[in-house]
């Protein structure tokens, strides 16, 4: 099946969301 | 005992796996070769499902540079015991990359990043990772199920090349679990 893959930049970005404060 | 990831929140990114991170310390003047030990020593810090929960526990935990003495930080898939006893990890071995002090916590932040990210592409050979703090070095490791596969340690090779951004020159030794136990090095 398909695999949820993220790169790097992507991850960082997700470190400034609220919900990961 | 491990613990359950909380409940993802709406927006959350689920990841392709949960994971486990794990602390260890060597207690010092202790003999702690055997498993019973080594065992009792990890710690369970958080189980995580989403990209937003692990950077919660992340920026709540020390960062390796920061940490003094012998301790270990092991991110594993959850369900897999951070020893090579674990089922998952029992045919398996490590690429082994020692560092020069200072260079830890960055490394180990492209390292735990690429294997929640799936950049591997090794199906599901990828089992965790290990940050090791020591007094003279730091040594990270990357740990998979099959150590005789050799299509796929030299994929993940490549792959850790790319994403560690280390210097050229590193040396990168690949270990089998089983040859670790016959020499007593882990």
């Amino acid at each position: 099946g398909t695999r949820i893959v993220y790169d790097r930049s992507f991850l960082l970005k997700c470190r400034e969301s609220p919900l990961a404060q | 005992p491990r613990k359950k990831p909380p409940p993802v929140k709406d927006g959350d990114h689920l990841l392709e796996y949960h994971y486990t991170l794990w602390f260890s310390r060597k207690s010092p003047g202790k003999q702690s070769s055997s498993s019973v030990s080594y065992n009792s020593q990890l710690k369970c810090i958080m189980t995580f499902a989403s990209i937003e929960q692990f950077w919660l526990i992340y920026s709540h935990v020390a960062r390796p540079h920061e940490l003094s003495g012998h301790c270990d930080y092991h991110l594993f898939k959850d369900g897999i015991k951070p020893m090579w006893e674990d089922e998952a990890n029992v045919k398996g071995g490590k690429w082994m990359i020692r560092l020069k002090k200072g260079l830890i916590s960055r490394c180990w932040e492209n390292l735990i990043l690429a294997v929640l990210g799936e950049q591997f592409i090794v199906g599901n050979e990828i089992c965790g990772a290990v940050a090791s703090m020591r007094y003279q070095e730091d040594i990270l490791s990357l740990w998979n199920r099959t150590a005789s596969n050799n299509e796929v340690t030299s994929k993940i090779r490549e792959t850790l090349k790319r994403v560690l951004n280390i210097p050229q020159n590193t040396i990168m030794e690949y270990k089998a679990h089983t040859d670790s136990i016959k020499d007593n090095s882990s």
